[in-house]
């Protein structure tokens, strides 16, 4: 679950 | 010989990224990486101080944690790389050689050097599609214009495992 969360919280820099 | 007994990552990162040192210095280069290896947590924590010292304003002191990041890419494994190719240490890079962020005070060497690392890993590690996102993000945005060119000594390339002896 930790994972999953870390995963969507993982996001590519706005530019 | 540097004493081991009691080195933390963060003392050996400072030790080889020191800007007083007068060339890289592997021995604490791979003290860094023999550390993360050992700790639990190794890889996530190197890769957040890597990204401090990645930053730096010393130009000296940057390119020696890119050599150690690149040498943690050679030496610790499928857990340094799965840290790597999460965004949160890729935009980390990023920052580096985007004008929209540290990209006009960081030197032309430290830029390039952080481009070949992107575009060496998306051809070594077609796994973690994410360095590729951030990568492409990068052409995309015309902040990397072409592919650099990695010579051969530089590419990504596992070690092979050893040759039997006298089979």
């Amino acid at each position: 679950l930790g994972e999953e969360s870390e995963e969507r919280d993982d996001h590519l820099l706005p530019m | 010989m540097a004493e081991a007994e009691g080195e933390s990552l963060e003392s050996w990162l400072n030790k080889a990224t020191n800007p007083s040192n007068r060339q890289e210095d592997w021995e604490y280069i791979i003290g860094f990486c023999d550390q993360i290896n050992k700790e639990l947590e190794g890889p996530q924590i190197a890769v957040r101080l890597l990204a401090h010292k990645i930053q730096s304003p010393q130009e000296w002191e940057a390119v020696q944690a890119l050599t150690v990041l690149e040498a943690c890419m050679k030496n610790c494994g499928r857990r340094f790389h799965n840290e790597v190719g999460k965004f949160r240490f890729l935009n980390e890079l990023i920052k580096v050689v985007s004008p929209k962020y540290l990209g006009d005070r960081v030197s032309e060497k430290v830029k390039a050097k952080v481009i070949e690392l992107l575009y060496s890993w998306t051809v070594a590690l077609p796994e973690e599609s994410k360095i590729k996102d951030a990568y492409y993000m990068l052409k995309r945005q015309g902040i990397v214009m072409c592919d650099p060119i990695i010579p051969v000594d530089r590419t990504l390339i596992p070690s092979p495992p050893p040759r039997p002896k006298n089979p």
